[in-house]
């Protein structure tokens, strides 16, 4: 059986919101160590892997592998009955096809109880190569939003480029063309504006900005976000989480002219 | 305009 606590409801309800545009229905993987959701979009092209530690929650049980088939609308239909500030609880049975959530005001007054009807998912697992990545940059994540946001006006992609000196967004369109350029700074006084950059060799990719903008929808989870890059292949975008795991999602290069 | 790629084209399947 799972049981998991999680001492606000607004964690989960930030998770359900930076997944649910790109992903309609997914296990839950839930054993001792904790959940992870993979899932891919229904194209192919982007990717969403999420960790949340066992640790993570107070008090955490799973004894044995539960995949917790879950549609997100349906699940964002209950959240939506969870105060931002509520403790949460979600217990499940090992032979059971539902999942139990709780929600408790913080003084206890109150006790919402709903059930979610659980589905049998057929899920691919993809596996995913440990890759060192040719140029790794780390950067506030309100302004990478505020990037795909503001580049979305001109183009549905957008070019990045990485130097040493800094990293570089363009798109160009119809209307004209525009870019933003970060460079490795700087920001002294303030460590989550600062933008940093590993980096092994330039790179160059094209990519669907219509990704990214879903990818953005888990600014609200973490101050930073982390792009990690090489020529040709899917990027890794990955938005840490304070103590429980983390949000990453990977997207396919566009090729070629 | 450049061409869509698909994950399945980097990541192993199981």
């Amino acid at each position: 059986m799972l049981e998991a606590r999680l001492p606000q409801a607004k964690l989960l309800k930030s998770l359900l919101e930076a997944i649910k545009e790109l992903v309609v229905e997914c296990n839950f993987d839930c054993n001792d160590s904790g959940i992870a959701v993979q899932a891919m979009d229904s194209s192919h092209v982007a990717l969403v892997a999420l960790l949340l530690r066992a640790d993570g929650f107070d008090p955490y049980r799973c004894d044995r592998n539960l995949p917790l088939g879950i549609n997100l609308t349906s699940l964002n239909k209950i959240l939506k009955c969870a105060g931002n500030e509520d403790i949460l609880t979600i217990k499940a049975s090992d032979d059971g096809d539902v999942l139990n959530l709780v929600f408790e005001s913080k003084d206890s007054d109150r006790i919402s109880e709903y059930e979610l009807k659980l589905m049998d998912i057929d899920s691919e697992h993809l596996g995913i190569p440990d890759t060192q990545y040719d140029a790794v940059v780390s950067m506030s994540s309100g302004e990478f939003q505020r990037i795909c946001r503001d580049l979305s006006q001109i183009s549905d992609s957008i070019v990045i480029d990485v130097t040493k000196e800094g990293i570089k967004f363009s798109a160009s369109g119809e209307v004209g063309n525009g870019s933003v350029t970060l460079k490795q700074s700087g920001s002294v006084d303030r460590e989550d504006e600062a933008t940093t950059i590993e980096l092994q060799q330039a790179v160059s990719l094209t990519f669907s900005l219509k990704y990214f903008q879903y990818f953005t929808k888990a600014t609200p989870l973490s101050s930073r976000v982390v792009l990690s890059m090489s020529n040709d292949v899917p990027i890794l975008v990955e938005y840490k989480l304070d103590n429980l795991g983390y949000v990453r999602y990977y997207l396919a290069p566009k090729i070629g002219d | 305009s450049s061409n869509q790629k698909s994950l399945d084209d980097f990541f192993n399947g199981s």
